[in-house]
């Protein structure tokens, strides 16, 4: 799985994410990247790209849960992905990355690595795996 | 308002034992996807093309498991997934199972611009992709000797993987074959849904 989120210098935040799925997966299997609120949620507060485990990430509907958290319990970007990823998976194994319209970046996961980079305007660069 | 940021994954799905120079091929390849899409919103692009833009390169590449290097079905084909996200409206566009349309993250774009819904999928999906004109390739386009490789370990060890590690534990299978395994878990921890 791959993905992206990105917030212009509007404030305007999206959020896409693309995947060929499980190896060995039955045909006809719909994962949660293609599943909006799941895995892919851009509104006004945040864009969010979950990976991973699809059936975990389907029952925490976690992209939507980052933006809940921030906008019902106030919490801050980072903080608001700590929360999903510890407390919304379960056994589940997934990682996700996240913008928000102030222009912050986080990410959060719980398997052994995630393929991840991220950049702000303001010169912050990081590319990373585990 | 704080300037733009731009964050990419490439999966989650990471083997414990990837060796340096794959490392080095992933890091190298997250940062050329960055470059893309700090280039874009140097020249003001809108968030919703930038995404694009940058899963589309990442669709291109067979380096992670998207598009070209797409994870495999038990039948040894190609099923690819997307969708994208505008914040500003909550527009929103999704395809599944898309066998033949070389970039996914595109056709998901146009079911959110240019069709009724937010998700058509398999045949429906496929002729929608027809009539919109986009590039269309045959599904061995996304198929990798590697993955070809990960399938059979994966048939071998009867389990269906999240990532391309491939658990010590179910290598060499025992002699009764064990259930089915979901990324190196009983099938059963999937039950509930």
């Amino acid at each position: 799985t791959v993905g992206c989120v990105v917030v212009d210098s509007e404030g305007r935040c999206a959020a896409a994410t693309s995947t060929g799925g499980l190896i060995n997966k039955k045909v006809g299997r719909i994962g949660d990247s293609p599943l909006i609120g799941l895995g892919t949620y851009a509104c006004d507060v945040c864009g969010v790209s979950c990976t991973g485990e699809g059936e975990a990430i389907i029952r925490g509907t976690l992209a939507r849960e980052v933006a809940a958290v921030m906008e019902y319990k106030g919490l801050g970007l980072q903080e608001a992905v700590n929360y999903v990823i510890e407390e919304r998976l379960d056994e589940g194994q997934a990682g996700l990355i996240a913008v928000s319209s102030k222009g912050e970046v986080a990410c959060g996961f719980n398997t052994t690595g995630m393929f991840r980079g991220f950049a702000t305007e303001d010169g912050f660069m990081e590319v990373g795996i585990w | 308002m704080g300037g733009w940021a731009i964050a990419v994954h490439g999966g989650a799905g990471v083997d414990p034992d990837l060796p340096l120079h794959r490392q080095d091929d992933a890091k190298k390849f997250l940062t050329r996807c960055l470059d893309l899409g700090i280039h874009a919103l140097r020249s003001n692009h809108s968030a919703i093309d930038v995404v694009e833009l940058v899963v589309r390169e990442l669709e291109n590449d067979p380096l992670f498991n998207s598009g070209r290097g797409s994870a495999l079905t038990e039948d040894g084909t190609v099923e690819m997934e997307a969708s994208i996200m505008d914040g500003p409206k909550r527009r929103c566009g999704a395809v599944s199972g898309l066998v033949t349309v070389k970039n996914p993250i595109s056709l998901a774009r146009l079911v959110m611009d240019k069709s009724p819904h937010s998700y058509l999928a398999f045949s429906g999906a496929e002729k929608f992709a027809r009539q919109q004109g986009v590039e269309l390739v045959s599904n061995d386009y996304f198929i990798t000797e590697g993955n070809v490789e990960l399938l059979q370990l994966a048939k071998e060890a009867n389990g269906i993987w999240l990532d391309r590690r491939v658990p010590i534990e179910t290598c060499c299978a025992s002699v009764e074959t064990p259930p089915l395994q979901m990324n190196g878990v009983p099938i059963s921890v999937y039950t509930p849904e």
